[in-house]
């Protein structure tokens, strides 16, 4: 499931 | 990572650290927002909280916590240290008029119903918003120190240069993340009005005042 961790960005 | 990230991140740091030297200089923040400010460091405080969860890389790591500690500073800075040179009387934006649509709407579009997700989503939706307190102060003064047209410069450069990254990111790596995407290309119409005045008024020279 999609979580936060995918968020590479700043 | 893109040439076009590195420099949308460096361009961001650029102008958190001229707003910092600006005040520290002048021993004054008359002209900043202070809103803007505090929704700056909301922004960050909510989307960062991955930082107790995953370890993205050094590069990410790091420049998450410059950036949480620069914009505490900031908020120090305008409502301790050099709170008598704040000019709360011409930052009078409606910060519900902002943050209940912003709630709202990370409650209705988002990836996941969880809550760092949706805190995730409400910082990207934030951050598209958090600058019209300073604009409208801007507006409501009728002009802006140079310096402070530098910072709204840098700020709005980096998400032009987010626009970039994206657009490359989705050729190469076929990776995009429409949330992100539909938010930086709201944030950067925000800022166009601005760069044609600073391009036509302040790199000539000029102070930025408006008719």
């Amino acid at each position: 499931e999609p979580d936060i961790s995918d968020h590479d960005e700043l | 990572m893109n040439v076009f990230r590195i420099l949308g991140d460096l361009s961001h740091l650029l102008a958190i650290l001229i707003l910092l030297a600006k005040m520290w200089r002048s021993k004054s923040c008359a002209g900043i927002s202070g809103k803007s400010q505090v929704l700056f460091a909301l922004v960050f405080s909510t989307r960062y909280l991955d930082l107790f969860f995953v370890f993205i890389s050094l590069y990410n790591l790091v420049m998450k916590v410059i950036y949480l500690l620069c914009s505490y500073i900031t908020i120090y800075m305008i409502y301790g240290k050099l709170r008598k040179t704040y000019d709360r009387e011409n930052d009078t934006f409606r910060l519900e008029f902002l943050l209940i649509p912003v709630i709202g709407l990370s409650f209705l579009e988002n990836y996941d119903f969880i809550p760092t997700e949706l805190l995730w989503t409400f910082s990207i939706y934030l951050e598209a918003v958090a600058i019209l307190p300073q604009l409208f102060m801007i507006s409501n003064t009728g002009e802006a120190e140079t310096i402070t047209t530098h910072y709204l410069f840098f700020l709005g450069l980096y998400r032009a240069l987010y626009l970039a990254n994206w657009i490359w990111r989705y050729h190469t790596e076929k990776f995009y993340d429409q949330i992100a995407i539909i938010s930086g290309v709201v944030q950067t119409i925000f800022y166009c009005d601005f760069f044609y005045l600073y391009i036509t008024k302040v790199l000539k020279g000029k102070k930025l005042s408006l008719p």
